[in-house]
């Protein structure tokens, strides 16, 4: 994890159930890949976060120091993915569910 | 209707179908979390689905939940009905197919004709014993509130022609149970009802009846939905007594204590020790070494008795302004 870029980027996170006690009832998938975002949003912003325009102005009201306080805008998930989980309800029968925006796909600055 | 495949082939199909994609390893554990029997039709039908979802994206019923519902056995005036418990299903999940698989095998001609007609056999007499007209069945569809003990508002009967040979069948009950569901009554029974003697009770056997639901959840893009169904501490409370609440749990022991911020924190000042500028009237105001002893005195340590008597004289002594030494000292002193 040390050697990752300091810019606004994607990293890798694998889920294990198990690791967040939720294996009892979930029958599949046992574990995940959902990736964070983590890094650096200052100016000037490189097109690779690509930064919303607020988020450029507000880089550039920091950097420029007019406004005392202004944080360097966040690294967040841009795109997402669904998961299907199979899991028990509490009756015991089995579900399906696609749950939206359960892994990253790409990071932004917002 | 989907053909069954024998039990063995059947088993087979369920370990091939518990093959997770993501971690590439048969489905063991989640075979456990199944539980021993549990690996029944039902369980196999579901981990199809979720196999064809996580493939190849196809969102299940073009939806994006699939509940499913075993079947529980009831005898009722000699006759099998299976009782579904629609209640897990949550407000939010709008129906939109509700499906009815069940396992039929065709119907079993008695013993006499086997024996007599050979396959293909030309005599008369087995012409003669051609079958009757196949024996109707019929598949009875009820409604009912929870704990009602009638038998329920009938909301569906179907006919079920006899299969040629043992398979899985199933029929869209989607109108039944929307209409169930609309008037509260999420416990549905089945019955399948034929003109033929009864063929007795069946056994509760991997071949029991399912209920499929194909919904959409418009709760599942709400923030946190995923917490909403699966974020759980007791996955299953039912029966067993929640283990922290031991009856005898006595009260937590800990005293809980708050710390009480006696007046504003605004300096490191002891309290009632105020210094005030010069300036405000009749002020004393002390000079700081004097409030402040230097914190670094080094503790003296206690003298026994003995030495707490001649230290007494050594005071007497000392409050004489010359100091006396031993008659060594005094010479060496005059010598110098």
């Amino acid at each position: 994890q040390w050697d990752e870029p300091r810019v606004c980027s994607r990293r890798y996170l694998k889920v294990d159930f198990a690791d967040i006690g939720w294996n009892e009832w979930i029958i599949s998938p046992k574990s995940f890949d959902a990736y964070y975002c983590a890094g650096a949003c200052e100016f000037p912003m490189p097109k690779i976060v690509r930064p919303s325009n607020h988020a450029t102005i507000q880089s550039i009201v920091r950097a420029v120091g007019i406004v005392p306080g202004i944080p360097e805008p966040c690294c967040v998930p841009d795109k997402m993915n669904s998961l299907g989980v199979l899991f028990l309800d509490e009756n015991r029968n089995v579900v399906l569910k696609v749950y939206p925006n359960m892994s990253v796909e790409t990071c932004a600055c917002r | 209707s989907h053909t069954a495949p024998a039990w063995s082939a059947q088993s087979a199909a369920a370990d091939g179908l518990l093959r997770d994609k993501h971690s590439q390893r048969p489905l063991g554990d989640g075979a456990a979390t199944l539980g021993p029997g549990a690996q029944d039709m039902v369980a196999v039908h579901m981990i199809r689905l979720y196999e064809k979802y996580s493939r190849r994206g196809a969102r299940p019923g073009g939806g994006n939940t699939v509940r499913s519902f075993r079947a529980k056995l009831e005898v009722v005036n000699q006759k099998a009905v299976y009782f579904f418990n629609l209640t897990s299903m949550q407000d939010s999940e709008m129906i939109l197919t509700a499906t009815f698989h069940f396992y039929s095998e065709p119907l079993r001609w008695p013993r006499a004709r086997e024996m007599l007609c050979k396959p293909r056999a030309k005599n008369a007499s087995c012409r003669l014993l051609s079958p009757g007209p196949p024996v109707r069945q019929h598949l009875l569809f009820r409604s009912l509130s929870q704990n009602t003990a009638t038998q329920g508002l009938l909301r569906g009967a179907m006919a079920v022609a006899p299969p040629p040979r043992a398979l899985w069948q199933a029929k869209d009950i989607s109108h039944i149970v929307k209409a169930a569901r609309r008037d509260g009554e999420l416990l549905l029974s089945a019955q399948l009802d034929s003109e033929e003697r009864d063929p007795g009770v069946p056994s509760s056997s991997p071949h029991a009846p399912y209920i499929l639901i194909y919904a959409n959840d418009l709760a599942i893009s709400e923030p946190n939905s995923v917490a909403v169904t699966l974020q759980r501490y007791d996955p299953f409370p039912a029966g067993d007594p929640e283990p922290r609440a031991a009856p005898n749990i006595s009260a937590d022991p800990r005293v809980r204590r708050a710390a009480q911020a006696t007046g504003p924190l605004q300096d490191n000042e002891l309290p009632g020790l105020d210094e005030r500028p010069a300036h405000a009237p009749h002020v004393q105001h002390y000079h700081k070494h004097e409030l402040w002893p230097s914190p670094f005195r080094a503790l003296k340590p206690r003298p026994g008795r003995k030495d707490r008597r001649r230290k007494d004289q050594d005071m007497f002594m000392a409050s004489s302004q010359v100091l006396d030494f031993d008659e060594k000292t005094m010479q060496k002193a005059r010598r110098k």
